[in-house]
C-alpha cells in the first residue's frame, strides 16, 4: 500500500510541470524511502531524474515497492482538478491497475478523488555514475532561466564556457549574436542571489538551446540551480527539494 | 555545426 500525502498540491505540480514537456511516459518506482523516477526524451539527449524523499511529504507510507507508470499528459489533467493550496495524497495498492490521487480543502471540507489508469512502461534504466565535474556553479535559476531564454533567440546552440572567474554564455545565429558574462559573487543580505563557482579545470561546452529551454522549467521548484559540467560526461543541472531533487542531465554537441 | 552527441555515449542501460 502507497499513501503518499503532500501538504500543498503545488509542490507535485511543480515537479510534474518541470519535465512533463521533454518527457512523456514515466516510471515512478516508490519504496520505503520515497518515489524516485528515470525517463529519457524520445531524441536520447535529456535524461530526467527525479527523487522525492520522504521529507518532502506531510505523510509518507510504502509497504511495498510498487511502480506507477504514468502517462504525463493524463496526470497534468487530473492535476489541474486540484486547487494548489489542496493537500494531495496519492494512494495505490501492492498491485495497482491505477492510482488515486485526492485533494482535500482542509478549510471547506471539500474533497475530490480522481483515479488514473497506469501504463505499462517499457523503459531503459541508465546507470549514472557519481563522478567528479570539472566545473559546478550553483547560481540563481531565475537569472539562469532568463539567459536561456534570451540567449536562445539567437541560436539553437548555446556554449558555455567557465574560467577561473568567469562564467561566459553566447549564442550566435542567423539574427546576430548575444553573450552574456557573470563573476562568482556572494551576496551576504539575500544569499539566495549568490553566484557559487568551484573549478578545478575550465570548460568550452555546447548545448541545444531546445533542451535547455526544457531544463529551465524546473526553476519553479528551487530559487537555485546547480549546474555541473565535464568534458567528459553529459552536463548535470538540479534543482533541489526540501528532500530531493530533480535532476537534468544533458548530453552536449560536439566538433566532429 | 556541431554533432549531437547522445547518452548512450556515456551511460550504460541496467
Amino acid at each position: 500500500m502507497l499513501e503518499a500525502k503532500f501538504e500543498e498540491a503545488s509542490l507535485f505540480k511543480k515537479i510534474i510541470d518541470g519535465f512533463k514537456d521533454c518527457v512523456q511516459l514515466v516510471n515512478f518506482q516508490c519504496k520505503e524511502d520515497g518515489i524516485i523516477a528515470q525517463a529519457v526524451d524520445d531524441s536520447r539527449v535529456l535524461l530526467v531524474s527525479l527523487e522525492i524523499g520522504i521529507e518532502a511529504f506531510q505523510e509518507y507510507r510504502c509497504d511495498h515497492p510498487v511502480t506507477l507508470g504514468i502517462d504525463l499528459n493524463s496526470l497534468s489533467k487530473v492535476l489541474r482538478c486540484g486547487n494548489n493550496s489542496d493537500t494531495l495524497t496519492l494512494i495505490a495498492d501492492d498491485t495497482p491497475d491505477s492510482v488515486l490521487l485526492l485533494f482535500e480543502d482542509t478549510k471547506k471540507d471539500r474533497i475530490a478523488e480522481y483515479s488514473l489508469k497506469l501504463m505499462d512502461i517499457d523503459a531503459d534504466f541508465l546507470k549514472i555514475e557519481e563522478l567528479a565535474y570539472d566545473t559546478t556553479l550553483l547560481m540563481p535559476s531565475s537569472e539562469f532561466t532568463k539567459i536561456v531564454r534570451d540567449l536562445s533567440q539567437f541560436s539553437d546552440s548555446l556554449n558555455i564556457m567557465i574560467t577561473k572567474e568567469t562564467i561566459k554564455f553566447v549564442a550566435d545565429g542567423d539574427i546576430g549574436s548575444g553573450s552574456v558574462i557573470l563573476k562568482p559573487f556572494v551576496n551576504m543580505d539575500k544569499p539566495e542571489e549568490s553566484i557559487k563557482l568551484e573549478m578545478d579545470q575550465p570548460v568550452d561546452l555546447t548545448f541545444g538551446s531546445k533542451y535547455l529551454q526544457d531544463i529551465v522549467k524546473g526553476s519553479a521548484l528551487s530559487e537555485k540551480v546547480g549546474v555541473r559540467l565535464s568534458s567528459e560526461a553529459p552536463a548535470l543541472f538540479q534543482f533541489d527539494l526540501k528532500s530531493g531533487y530533480l535532476q537534468f542531465f544533458l548530453a552536449p554537441k560536439f566538433n566532429d | 555545426s556541431k554533432d549531437q552527441k547522445k547518452l548512450a555515449q556515456y551511460y550504460v542501460k541496467t
